[in-house]
């Protein structure tokens, strides 16, 4: 593991930190997408079927476990918390779910590695990853006065696709053999997805202002 | 070699 990689899942890990303690301290989760939340844990859910049939690491199967326990945990939060599912946008929240996981699921089953349940739910889970942030772009910039947590989530996951390229680049030169055209494309998409929040983002850092998309 | 596949990433 290269140092990229670590800090792309460190800053990842980071990302669940700041929600879990935006909506816990304000008791509210004002201006996150649950869709796009929901669209996470389907990606986890998909991407670790093989958890408990293929170990690789005791790093990797905790990070997994983290990830998914964390992901069903936001949910909770924000559908079964009977103070913090009332602050939910659900108006806002408009995003269709199948625009973006029927195209996913047609690309995977087009386009995968190899032809087994396993491997064609796993592509699916990258490229439902790539876009999944769509819906909470599209709230955000429906939402006035994104407070600060949530700018930081935000930027936090775009942080982390982008540091996973680092990775790639890096594992490119270092171990032979390393092609992995469908992830890195879909990491790259989703990192461009970033790019607009991005520029925003660090606009009102510099500037000592709140944060606020132009709509 | 789970290298190979891209499946030691998360």
């Amino acid at each position: 593991m290269n140092i990229f990689r670590l800090a792309g899942d460190m800053v990842h890990l980071l990302s669940f930190v700041v929600l879990v303690l935006k909506i816990n301290a304000t008791k509210s989760c004002r201006g996150i997408s649950l869709k796009t939340q929901e669209l996470y844990t389907l990606v986890f859910v998909c991407r670790y079927l093989d958890l408990f049939s293929n170990f690789i690491s005791m790093y990797n199967t905790t990070m997994k476990i983290v990830f998914l326990g964390t992901s069903f945990a936001i949910l909770y939060l924000m559908r079964g918390h009977k103070v913090i599912k009332v602050t939910y946008d659900r108006e806002q929240d408009t995003f269709r779910y199948l625009f973006l996981v029927l195209p996913c699921a047609l690309l995977a089953l087009l386009i995968h590695n190899a032809w087994t349940p396993f491997e064609v739910v796993w592509t699916f889970s990258i490229y439902l990853e790539a876009v999944a942030i769509l819906p909470q772009l599209v709230l955000l910039q429906r939402t006035q006065n994104i407070d600060n947590l949530t700018g930081n989530y935000v930027f936090l996951l775009g942080l982390y696709r982008g540091l996973y390229i680092l990775n790639w680049i890096y594992r490119y030169f270092t171990e032979p053999h390393y092609i992995q055209w469908i992830v890195w494309i879909s990491g790259i998409v989703q990192t461009i997805l970033y790019l607009d929040f991005f520029y925003y983002y660090i606009k009102s850092w510099k500037n000592n202002v709140k944060l606020a998309l132009p709509s | 070699k789970s290298s190979a596949t891209g499946h030691d990433e998360l």
